[in-house]
């Protein structure tokens, strides 16, 4: 996985924040400042399909050549978050009370083709 | 997209920079919301003071740290976060008092749940905290009981009863679990409890009382799949 930043147009990371200040939702969440959000953008030529977590494997190599070899029998290939984390957030529910609680899957932090 | 011309997710042409900005900070909003259950942001009309959430979160900290050495397990093992990430959403919740009627030996508080919080959540652990002014030396007999509406009248009734005799001032806590799981399988999202002390006493609750020492009901919850649906 890579963050953006260079014009090779290849699947990566991009970092986004989003400050809870700047949209006017400081007064009810307490806990963090910002959302690290993070997406995904770029393109995923058929021979990365499958790269992430497996990139060492024999299977994957196998599949990338058949991939490369018979585009039909591919299909296409998405960059899409390979690896994400929980945000916790404390902050004032509609009654008042103080929640905190972790959203699973919030953070994106790798990148990878499908 | 028509098949062979790549990924529809991330084949299209990117908007503009500023464009994309508002999407990714609308997406971030909408997300946000709905992972919360929150049909739209909260507006906050009243906040909690800093210390009456210091003191509530110090009180919180220090039982589940008793919890940690009673149950013999490392004091830095974290009791009370399991598994992000499982599909399973876990919640702590600091519910603050809203006083009710009083008499001179009766005080009734009243905790409201969101209704987020309502049916569909188990709770895993609710405590009850609060805070005494002994008037004197001695012993100080109080009944508190969990009130509940009845439901074939505007009235209340008791869904428990428990005796509390109070040696000195200070916290005390009381499990109210059980009460508030009944009460949010009943579809209520609000739990009474009634404090009374004999009638010589005087009352010992709440007068004087500042805001850090505010009663308070601690809970974990965490959100009940849907019936039929497992998530793996």
């Amino acid at each position: 996985s890579t963050d953006c930043g260079g014009d090779s147009g290849m699947c990566c990371r991009q970092e986004f924040f989003v400050d809870f200040k700047e949209i006017g939702w400081e007064d009810w969440i307490i806990q963090p400042e910002g959302y690290h959000m993070n997406y995904c953008s770029g393109i995923c030529p058929l021979h990365m399909a499958g790269i992430p977590g497996l990139a060492a494997s024999f299977h994957t190599a196998v599949l990338s050549l058949i991939k490369a070899n018979n585009a039909d029998a591919a299909g296409d290939s998405c960059c899409v978050p390979t690896q994400r984390r929980p945000l916790s957030l404390l902050y004032y529910d509609r009654d008042s009370n103080i929640v905190k609680t972790d959203i699973p899957d919030m953070i994106v932090d790798a990148c990878g083709c499908t | 997209a028509p098949r062979g011309l790549g990924c529809p997710g991330c084949g299209l042409a990117a908007p503009v920079p500023s464009t994309q900005r508002d999407i990714l900070i609308a997406l971030a909003k909408q997300s946000i919301l709905s992972k919360l259950r929150l049909p739209d942001r909260p507006n906050i009309t009243q906040h909690t003071s800093r210390g009456t959430l210091l003191t509530a979160l110090r009180r919180m900290r220090a039982q589940h740290r008793d919890v940690a050495l009673s149950l013999a397990v490392p004091r830095d093992s974290n009791i009370r976060h399991q598994h992000p990430g499982m599909g399973v959403q876990e919640y702590e919740i600091l519910s603050f008092a809203e006083s009710g009627s009083s008499t001179s030996r009766n005080v009734r508080l009243r905790f409201h749940f969101t209704q987020e919080l309502g049916g569909s959540t188990e709770i895993l652990q609710a405590t009850l905290y609060l805070f005494w002014e002994a008037p004197g030396p001695g012993i100080h007999p109080v009944t508190v009981r969990l009130l509940q509406p009845d439901p074939t009248g505007p009235n209340m009734t008791v869904a428990s009863e428990m005796q509390l005799v109070i040696h000195r001032a200070g916290w005390a806590t009381l499990d109210v679990g059980p009460a508030l799981q009944s009460l949010f399988d009943q579809g209520r999202q609000s739990l009474t409890v009634e404090l009374e002390v004999p009638e010589d006493s005087g009352s010992p609750l709440l007068a004087g009382h500042s805001d850090s020492h505010w009663p308070f009901v601690a809970a974990q919850a965490r959100a009940r799949m849907p019936h039929g649906v497992q998530r793996r």
